[in-house]
């Protein structure tokens, strides 16, 4: 029970949120029970379900920093789907978080309690290697990574790597790639296919066979508040995360 | 003479470093004389000059830590156009540079020194708000924002301009912004237009009349270390950066 899946990649705007949106709602569809948990401060996951950061009073600040219970702070989203929200008091509390004793396993010792009450829990990550990325490496069972179909996404991929090394090393020797997903893919461009190649050859069997197409109704859904799956169930990209959802189903028997 | 420009948003993905790249080589070509500081441990500005940044011994982070002459880091990158790069040292430094005295005056205390050399000196900053980006905020005359035509990229707008307004009352007080770039305008969506809107209807004339379309050349030139004005100058993402530099230009007459 309770799998904890940090979905993380430094480089900016590969998807991360996207997937962590898409990949939950579709799993919850399928009747798993799901907790995401919003780490970043910007607070995308939270308003692509519909909820304003501004005025979510117990987060995963107040979990964190002034150590109240993370079941306090837990709101349904819909049937089967829960979230941990963010709100303003993280922006700005990089400070306050790395004084703090343990501060690398303050994620990991708040979800202990709750990680049986949930199938799969998910972290969205911000774009970065900060303490906040790092309490999810150290969180979680294992890593998903979103890879963008772009140069700069793939150079990104070898400083990932070394600091997974080192969280295995160091903060939790479990940890292993749960998978990489390719997404933004663009059947028109070689560079896409250059990256899908790269990928494979040094990921092998760890990339999703299913991998998600830049589609516009992916980006148009959060401006509605809902996952793709609710605000275009007959999108290629709706179909492409319940695909992936399936995939992650599998490697997960 | 030598002002400095940030190009800042915590949002990740917006075109920041394609902004950096492609602005500066734009008024390279138009005989400015440009310095480019990467500030971002991922280094992309570096691999889209053609760059190694696991090669370069001098970087911005022996500048802000061990206190080198930023002279000495300084590469010329083609005629009229010179970069300070990053290195694998950034990665990871945050802790060290947070402890150090006015840290967020690091950057600003370098360039004093070599300001005067250049016609435009810009500091492509990390997707955060971390005290690289504070850093680059507090070194800056001005900042200038890209901003992806997407939902998320939209919100993201209002904790960038806190940070900004922040910075001005208590470090920076004459720090304005430069103007607000619109990038991967995608003519096919009402998204895209949408948040041109909302972008002028806040902005007004700050927002730059150069829209920069999504153009697949942007995206390619990077895997050859080139601006997109040497990969393919006939392309739209060259032409549009290159309007951008005169309207850039006309704004600091
Ligand atoms: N497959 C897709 N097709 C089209 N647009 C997409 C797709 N996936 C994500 N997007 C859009 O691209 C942008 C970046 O995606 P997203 O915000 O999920 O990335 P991220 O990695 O979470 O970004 P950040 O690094 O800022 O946290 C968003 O505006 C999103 O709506
Ligand atoms: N107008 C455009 N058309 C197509 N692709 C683009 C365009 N602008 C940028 N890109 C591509 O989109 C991706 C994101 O752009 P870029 O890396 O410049 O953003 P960034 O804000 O610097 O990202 P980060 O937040 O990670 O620093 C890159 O792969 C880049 O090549
Ligand atoms: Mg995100
Ligand atoms: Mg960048």
């Amino acid at each position: 029970m309770g799998k904890v899946i940090a979905i993380a990649n430094q480089k900016g705007g590969v998807g991360k949120t996207t997937t962590a949106v898409n990949l939950s709602s579709a799993l919850a569809m399928k009747d798993k029970k799901i907790l995401v948990i919003d780490i970043d401060a910007q607070g995308n996951t939270c308003s692509g379900f519909g909820l304003n950061k501004e005025t979510e009073d117990k987060s995963i600040y107040e979990v964190l920093v002034e150590g109240i219970d993370i079941r306090d702070t837990i709101k349904e989203v819909s049937k089967n789907l829960y979230i941990v929200p963010v709100n303003l008091n993280l922006a700005g509390s990089q400070v306050e978080i790395l004084e703090m004793e343990d501060r690398e396993k303050l994620l990991r010792k708040a979800i202990e309690k709750i990680r049986n009450d949930y199938d799969f829990i998910f972290i969205d990550c911000p774009p970065s290697l900060d303490i906040m990325t790092l309490n999810a490496l150290v969180a979680a069972d294992s890593v998903l990574i979103p890879l963008q179909c772009e140069y700069y996404a793939l150079e990104g991929l070898a400083q990932l790597l070394k600091t997974i090394s080192i969280v295995q090393k160091r903060l939790n020797k479990s940890l292993y790639i749960e998978g990489v997903l390719l997404t933004m893919f663009d059947t028109r461009t070689n560079l896409s296919t250059q990256v899908m190649e790269e990928a494979i050859s040094y990921f092998k069997d760890k990339v999703y066979k299913t991998i998600i197409p830049r589609n516009v109704k992916l980006s148009e859904a959060p401006s509605f508040g809902l996952p793709v799956i609710n605000y275009d169930p007959s999108s290629v990209g709706a179909k492409s995360y319940i695909n992936l959802a399936n995939e992650f189903l599998e490697r997960n028997k």
